[in-house]
């Protein structure tokens, strides 16, 4: 059997218009913006606090008006990713 | 081996004397110093200037043999998200890793603590990033922290070992890859150094791990002291090198320092390699700090050597560069790869090209592999992406498999080299298959790209599976990276001409073609004084490999460009050219040839065959002949076979006038004739037949002109009780028996003309002479309105006594 994924209440996306726009989306839609993702230009890093921390189901409801928003080319729900060390 | 030591020194370090792969203090054990570490640091080279950090559970900043060393430039904590990457504590040292492998890369030397790490004077930093929840956010954030400043990314983890899992880098973490390998350190790449992976023991393969098996990523297996495979070992076709780590019990494992400010001899796991690699790379940078991160590739591929490491797969590329799924290119050599880096140019820029994308389904059946081969021009048409010279090779797949861990995956390059993307994975029982996968070997660099790629996809099933459900490939891509000019020049303008004027014209072929290859490496070098591997010649050599010979006492292999070495026979596939003292290459798929044309070949390779009467070797056998897998020839089917498989017997397509019974061509006969399996001749059939089976009455397939078939035989009129009727399909009549209770009829079985006695014929039909008791007026007027006589299914029901009755 496949495991199956955990999804987490961290968000990533691909925000046009820069870090100011990315900070009006987190406040639009209850995020908190934790910032650029790396040096990935143009990818940003949402953490909602209301959402559970590790479920078996993506989370909808708000999010889904996230990912409508014109200035939002790219979101990702985050999931959880089995990593071990060697 | 070596059981001197050339290049001695002394720490204070505690643990120096039990650091066995770098120096020969136990006079009890044979020194394992091939690494060249110590070679490396006498020339000057401890990793100044250069700026490493271990991806990991966080680094001990204050240990003793690290804070000299730490910079908090490399380091960060990406689970606390601040800059801190001290681990979190616990009663089961639960996060002592990264420590651990910060160690063996830049642990301060002679400071009276624990070790000595590779790169001694190299920054060192960690990044703590797996105590936490790992996303591909995490990931991405990790491989991406401060390019500028870290030369090297060591990272010892991946997706789970357990021989089940099929998992890689997220859209974020390739991002991050992609962005880290063209803009970090200023634009040179950043270099990703990664633990190909812990699950030997679970059978897994490290292709199926996308970190480790990605072009972007040096990928480091490991080998025990005395050069066996460890338990934990994965194999597969990225790994590009390999160090020395622990093994069997009785083995020794890895010295360095551990969490709490201690140190450990009891490091043990891939993890204990890819540091030691991340600190010889740091030398190699200080050696030349301009090194790209596919530079730093090509040294390693050129210096890395098999020395004694024992795998049942070395193999020698079509570049001349032995290599193997266990080790790569082989252990990694320091003093190598400071020598090279010091004189190395810029690898031409990074070509891409893709061969072929081919989207045709094709089915993946039990036992019988799919065999596809495509035919490139390497892209020569694109200035911007021709790949004459190759590097790493991916082949992108989208399969469809009820158990995915029974597929196993060849890639064989136009150059013969077969290297095995996939093995058997007994564990991995998914069904999901494979989805854009990208299958990467690094086993064909320096190689030519043009010709013809054959791919390969066997199922062997391990377990009984239902034979319908079958596997599908559903596409594969085959794409080429590597350069359209040579990696490196192997001419020196100044050394060649003063070389060649003091040799003479007469120089001997095998010492000119080594002498071209070790042109380069003459500058800068002092004078070899050791002694010469058995195979060299009486002009000596510039270090103690067969691959630095000056001339050879039997035959030199390899080529120019790639580098040659001094062999005492020609391995299978090279003929031995005794007046030459070479080994020529023989035609694609020969193993054994009298010249280098396509038609000299005596033996052919696995997986080819020799017809004999072109004496060439052929993937397939032309048509008319059969691949016999144990010769390893093309054989004559039988005559009368056009095509057939497996022996002369079994045809698959007949000549012309033959047609196929089972696996057997048997002759067509002409019509009224049958074939006679006594005689093997056509004779005729019986009159009343048209065509038969044989010469019996009652072995009809179709019956004669104005013949009807009647109980499997052909007679002129049908018998008493029978009439003739047209059969759809059939050239002639058959005969049908009439009704029940009928003995003649006409035309068809319901038309009657003469009843059994006791019936009567009422339209047709015969009934029942026998009258009702009960029939009276109102019963028969229901028989009459609802037309009773008139149905079948009624007419034996009074209808006599009514119609008497009128």
């Amino acid at each position: 059997l496949s495991s199956r994924a955990v999804y987490s209440n961290h968000w990533a996306l691909k925000v046009s218009g820069g870090a100011r726009e990315a900070a009006r989306l987190a406040s639009r839609y209850g995020y908190v913006n934790l910032g650029q993702i790396g040096s990935l230009d143009g990818y940003y890093h949402f953490y909602h606090s209301k959402t559970f921390k590790r479920s078996a189901l993506k989370s909808r409801g708000t999010h889904t008006f996230l990912s409508m928003d014109p200035k939002v080319e790219w979101v990702q729900q985050q999931e959880v990713k089995k990593r071990v060390k060697r | 081996h070596t059981w001197t030591e050339p290049h001695f020194m002394n720490f204070s370090d505690l643990m120096w004397p039990s650091m066995w792969y770098l120096h020969c203090s136990d006079k009890n054990h044979r020194c394992r110093s091939e690494m060249n570490v110590l070679a490396a640091w006498h020339r000057g080279y401890t990793g100044k200037n250069v700026v490493v950090t271990i991806l990991d559970d966080g680094v001990e900043k204050n240990h003793p043999d690290l804070v000299q060393n730490y910079d908090p430039l490399a380091s960060y904590d990406v689970n606390g998200g601040d800059d801190d990457p001290t681990p979190r504590y616990d009663i089961s040292n639960e996060n002592k890793h990264g420590t651990r492998c910060a160690g063996q890369v830049a642990a301060y030397a002679n400071n009276s603590h624990c070790v000595v790490g590779i790169a001694y004077n190299a920054k060192i930093g960690g990044i703590r990033m797996l105590d936490g929840d790992v996303t591909d956010i995490v990931e991405a954030k990790s491989l991406g922290i401060r390019p500028d400043h870290i030369d090297i990314y060591s990272v010892s983890w991946g997706p789970d070992d357990d021989g089940r899992t099929v998992d890689g880098p997220g859209p974020l973490a390739k991002a991050a890859f992609e962005q880290g390998i063209r803009k970090g350190r200023n634009g040179l790449g950043s270099i990703y150094v990664w633990a190909s992976g812990n699950g030997g023991r679970e059978g897994d393969y490290c292709s199926c791990d996308g970190y480790t098996n990605s072009i972007y990523t040096i990928s480091v297996s490991s080998t025990t002291e005395n050069g066996n495979k460890p338990w934990y070992l994965e194999e597969c076709a990225s790994t590009l090198a390999t160090t020395y780590s622990s093994g069997a019990f009785y083995e020794r494992k890895i010295v360095t320092t551990d969490l709490r400010q201690r140190c450990t001899d009891a490091h043990t796991g891939t993890s204990a390699s890819a540091p030691i690699v991340a600190g010889i790379i740091a030398l190699a940078l200080e050696a030349n700090p301009h090194l790209t991160w596919r530079d730093v590739q090509h040294l390693i591929v050129k210096t890395s050597r098999p020395t004694h490491l024992k795998a049942p797969d070395w193999k020698i590329n079509g570049a001349g560069r032995r290599v193997s799924h266990l080790y790569g290119f082989g252990l990694v050599d320091a003093e190598g790869m400071v020598l090279e880096a010091r004189k190395w140019k810029t690898a031409p820029a990074q070509h891409v090209c893709t061969a072929t994308s081919d989207r045709k389904h094709r089915f993946i059946r039990a036992a019988q592999p799919v065999q596809m081969s495509t035919l490139t021009d390497a892209c020569a048409d694109s200035f911007d992406q021709h790949v004459a010279y190759l590097e790493h090779v991916v082949v992108k797949l989208s399969i469809q498999h009820p158990r995915r861990g029974d597929l196993q995956i060849y890639l064989t390059s136009p150059s013969g080299t077969k290297s095995q993307l996939l093995a058997r994975r007994a564990y991995d029982l998914s069904s999901e298959g494979y989805e854009n996968w990208e299958f990467m070997t690094v086993h064909c660099w320096g190689e030519k790209a043009q010709g013809e790629w054959t791919l390969e996809i066997h199922d062997n099933s391990s377990l009984l599976r239902i034979p319908e459900m079958q596997g599908k490939l559903k596409e594969w891509t085959l794409i080429l990276y590597g350069t359209a000019k040579p990696p490196f020049s192997t001419l020196n303008p100044h050394h060649s001409q003063s070389k060649v004027q003091e040799s003479g014209m007469d120089m001997e072929a095998s010492r000119a073609a080594l002498y071209q290859s070790h042109l380069e490496l003459t500058e800068e070098e002092e004078d070899y004084l050791g002694p010469c591997h058995p195979e060299c010649g009486d002009q000596g050599c510039d270090g103690p490999g067969a691959d630095q010979c000056l001339n050879c006492v039997h035959f030199s292999l390899g080529s120019a460009k790639s580098g040659r070495k001094c062999v005492s026979m020609c391995p299978p596939g090279f003929l031995a050219d005794t007046v030459a003292r070479r080994c020529k290459r023989c035609h694609k798929g020969c193993e054994a040839c009298l010249g280098r044309s396509q038609n000299q070949c005596t033996s052919c390779k696995k997986g080819w065959f020799l017809h004999q009467e072109a004496n060439t070797c052929g993937t397939v056998c032309p048509a008319g002949f059969y691949a016999d897998e144990g010769l390893k020839h093309c054989l004559k089917c039988h005559q009368n076979c056009k095509q057939c498989i497996g022996s002369a017997e079994k045809c698959t397509a007949c000549k012309d006038r033959f047609s196929l019974a089972g696996a057997m061509c048997i002759q067509e006969c002409d019509q009224s004739m049958y074939l006679s399996l006594e005689t093997m001749k056509c004779e005729a059939c019986h009159p009343t037949c048209q065509t038969c089976t044989g010469p019996g009455k009652d072995e009809c397939i179709y019956c004669a002109k104005d013949f009807h078939l009647h109980e499997w035989k052909c007679v002129p009129a049908c018998s008493e009780g029978f009439y003739a009727e047209e059969v759809p399909g059939l050239p002639h009549k058959a005969c049908r028996r009439c009704e029940e209770n009928c003995l003649s009829c006409e035309g068809s079985g319901r038309n009657c003309v003469r009843c059994r006695e006791g019936f009567n014929l009422l339209s047709g039909s015969c009934v029942t002479n026998h009258t009702c008791v009960n029939a009276d007026e109102t019963f028969c007027e229901m028989v009459k309105i609802n037309l009773l006589c008139e149905r079948k299914l009624f007419i034996h029901f009074c209808c006599q006594t009514c119609l008497l009755a009128g």
